[in-house]
C-alpha cells in the first residue's frame, strides 16, 4: 500500500525541494522503498540527487506528453538509492503542451498507477505554481505534506493554496487530504517565526509535524554536491531533523 | 523618460518582492516619482504596500483583460507615495484567459504606454514563474532587475532565465538589457554565500550591483505592518541597503 504525497506550496523558496529529497533519502535509509518526482522544471531535485540534468535521454516531459513510460524514465540516485523521475527546462514545454490536451490533469496518475505496488513512498516536489504541473501532482496524490516557512507571507499563500485542494478534491480526486504542514527554515531566535508558527498550531492543530526543520546551512550546502544532507553530512541538525520526520510519517502509515 | 524594471527570477524566494516594495518606497523618497506593479497573483507587494487584496475592487487582472484603464486601477500607497497596481488571485485566473487571446504578451507594454512620462521608475513584481505574465513584464520592461540570492541552486536557474531573455528580445523587445544582478539575503558568515557571490561576480562583471542586501530580520517583519522597511525601521540594515540600492540606480540611469 503505497503513499503518494505531493509536496507542494505556491509560495516560493520554503523548502519544497530541500523536503523532498531529504525525506526521500531518510526514508529509504529507514528501509522505505521511496520514488521522488521531479516536478518542476527548475530541475532543483534532480540535481539535488547528483544528476546533470542537461544530459537527460529521457525525462518527467516524456511521462507527461505519453512519449515514454515511468519505467523508462526512471533512474536510481546514488548513492541514497532512491528512485528518481528526473526533470529539466523541457517540463515547462510540456506543460505548455499539456494544458490544450484531453485528460490533461491526470496524465500523471495515469503513468503512476502501475508502479504503485512497487513503492512504499512516492514524493512529488512541486514548483512555486499552481499550475497543470501542481495540479497533476495533487491529482496523483493521496495527501499533500505543505512546507511553510515561519515567515508573514507563508500565512498569506495558505488560503489559496487549501482552496485549490478544495477544487482538486471536488473535481478530481475526492480523497486528497492533508499530511500535515510543515514548519521549515525555522529561526527559533527569531521572534516572528515563533509568532508564524503559533498561527499554524492555532490553524492546523494536530496537522502540524512535530518535527521542525532548523535553518541549517548544511542543508543549503548539500545540494551544490549532488547529495542529501543524510549523506552530505549526517550529523547536520538538518539531516538530523528529517531523521525525524521520516520516523513521524512512518507512524502516520500506520495511521492511514 | 521613464526607466521601466522588471524584478524577475523564476527561483522562488529570492527577494524579488522585498526588493520591488523597497526599491519603490527609496526611490520615491528620494524624489523619484515611481510606480510598482504587482504581476504575482499571490499579491505580496500589494499586501507589502498595506492595502488588502480581498477587498480590491479593480486590479491588475482588469488591465491585462482590457476591462479597466491603468489609471482606473492606480493606487496611491501610504505612507511611502508612490503608486501602486495592486493584484490578487484573480490575476492567476486572468493569465489562463491571456494564454488564447492575439496579442496576450504585449498586454503589460500597451496598457503602460501612455503612463510612461507620469513616471520617472516603473517597477514590475514577477512571480516565480517564466510564464506569461512574467514575459509581459519582460516585454514592457526596458531592463530586468535579477535578485539572486547567494545559493546553490540560484546559479542553476540563472542561464534559463537569460535565454528567456534573449528569446523576448528577438521576438518582441529588441532593448531589452539587464539593469544588475542583485545579491540578496546575503550572510557573510556563510562560506557558500561568499563563494556564490565570487562566481556572479566572474559571470557578470559589472553588471553584479555594488549594493548587497543583507539578511536583516526587519525585512521580514515589515510586510505584516504593511510598511516598507523605510516606514517600519528606518535605521535597519535592510532599509538602509534599499536606500543605496536606489542611489545606485539613480547613478545608472544618468549612464543610460
Ligand atoms: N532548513 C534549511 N536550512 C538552510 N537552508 C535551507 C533550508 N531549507 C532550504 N534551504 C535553502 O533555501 C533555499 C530555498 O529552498 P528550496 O529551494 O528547497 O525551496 P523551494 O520551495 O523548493 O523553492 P522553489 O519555490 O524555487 O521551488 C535553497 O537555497 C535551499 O538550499
Ligand atoms: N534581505 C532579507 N532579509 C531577511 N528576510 C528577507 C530578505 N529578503 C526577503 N526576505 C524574506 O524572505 C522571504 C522571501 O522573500 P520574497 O517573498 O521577497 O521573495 P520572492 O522572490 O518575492 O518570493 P516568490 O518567489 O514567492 O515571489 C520572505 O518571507 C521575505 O520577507
Ligand atoms: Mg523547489
Ligand atoms: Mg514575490
Amino acid at each position: 500500500m503505497s503513499w503518494t504525497l505531493a509536496i507542494t506550496n505556491q509560495k516560493g523558496g520554503v523548502g519544497k525541494t530541500t523536503t523532498a529529497v531529504n525525506l526521500a533519502a531518510a526514508l529509504q535509509a529507514l528501509g522505505q522503498r521511496v520514488l521522488l518526482i521531479d516536478m518542476d522544471p527548475q530541475g532543483n531535485a534532480t540535481v539535488s540527487s547528483g544528476l546533470d540534468k542537461s544530459t537527460l535521454e529521457r525525462s518527467m516531459a516524456d511521462v507527461l506528453l505519453d512519449e515514454a513510460t515511468i519505467d523508462e524514465v526512471m533512474v536510481k540516485s546514488e548513492p541514497a538509492g532512491f528512485g528518481l523521475l528526473p526533470a529539466n527546462i523541457e517540463l515547462a514545454g510540456a506543460e505548455f503542451q499539456l494544458v490544450s490536451r484531453i485528460g490533461r490533469e491526470i496524465k500523471l496518475r495515469r503513468a503512476l498507477a502501475p508502479q504503485l505496488p512497487n513503492f512504499d513512498f512516492i514524493l512529488i516536489d512541486c514548483p512555486p505554481a499552481l499550475n497543470t504541473l501542481t495540479i497533476n501532482a495533487l491529482v496523483a496524490a493521496d495527501d499533500v505534506l505543505i512546507p511553510v516557512q515561519c515567515e508573514y507571507f507563508a500565512l498569506e499563500g495558505l488560503s489559496s493554496l487549501l482552496e485549490t485542494i478544495e477544487q482538486v478534491r471536488l473535481a478530481l480526486q475526492p480523497s486528497l487530504g492533508v499530511a500535515g504542514v510543515l514548519r521549515t527554515l525555522y529561526d527559533a531566535r527569531n521572534l516572528l517565526a515563533q509568532q508564524v508558527s503559533e498561527q499554524l498550531q492555532a490553524h492546523f492543530g494536530a496537522q502540524v509535524f512535530n518535527t521542525l526543520i532548523p535553518r541549517n546551512v548544511r542543508l543549503a550546502e548539500a545540494p551544490s554536491h549532488g547529495l542529501p544532507a543524510l549523506f552530505y553530512d549526517r550529523n547536520s541538525a538538518g539531516a538530523q531533523a528529517y531523521d525525524e520526520l521520516a520516523r513521524e510519517l512512518i507512524d502516520r502509515l500506520s495511521l492511514r
